[in-house]
């Protein structure tokens, strides 16, 4: 029971990381070695209601990793719709652009999970954003054959 | 109960494997 406050908030583990935290709040944003803080590990495992207790003891998503990636990132390449409509409810750059060339929008495509590429667009995610490779959302849909991702991205450009 | 340890998340890289656009 020596796990990090990361390894705890991976596994969804709220009492042992409200332990963690009421003994040294500082905890709650401590970056792991790659700048990972416990919000951007519950957003990569999916742990929705770690997510919610993180954010509300005060986590802040705006945090960036060392490769500048972000806990909005994280979550919409995972596909974990609810927890990208939760950290969107506090004041983050939707856009928020990373050294692994890419966006929330981009990763969201990449993984074909249309319910987080809809709560992006509805936060307002730039959809002319290009990938470093210069691959646009749109192009990496046709790229990737998802016939229905690059619907729904084609009538979101017609209804702008 | 033995919790197994996570690996660090990683975002992928998105255009892996497509051609240069």
């Amino acid at each position: 029971d020596n796990l990090s406050i990361h390894q705890l908030a991976a596994h969804g583990d709220i009492a042992q990381v409200k332990m963690h935290i009421t003994c040294d709040n500082s905890l709650l944003n401590s970056q792991d070695e790659r700048g990972f803080t416990p919000l951007m590990w519950a957003a990569a495992f999916g742990e929705i209601e770690m997510a919610q207790f993180l954010l509300e003891k005060g986590a802040d998503p705006k945090t960036f990793a060392r490769e500048r990636e972000c806990a909005l990132s994280l979550a919409s390449a995972g596909g974990f719709t609810d927890i990208v409509n939760i950290i969107l409810k506090h004041e983050v750059d939707v856009n928020s652009y990373d050294w692994n060339g890419g966006t929330p929008l981009l990763y969201a495509v990449r993984g074909n999970h249309t319910k987080c590429v809809e709560a992006l667009l509805r936060h307002g995610a730039d959809i002319t954003f290009e990938a470093d490779s210069g691959y646009s959302p749109i192009a990496l849909a046709v790229a990737l054959g998802y016939r229905k991702m690059q619907k729904l991205l084609e009538d979101h450009i017609l209804n702008l | 109960s033995q919790l197994s340890l996570y690996t660090s998340p990683s975002l992928p890289n998105i255009t892996l494997g497509l051609p240069a656009s």
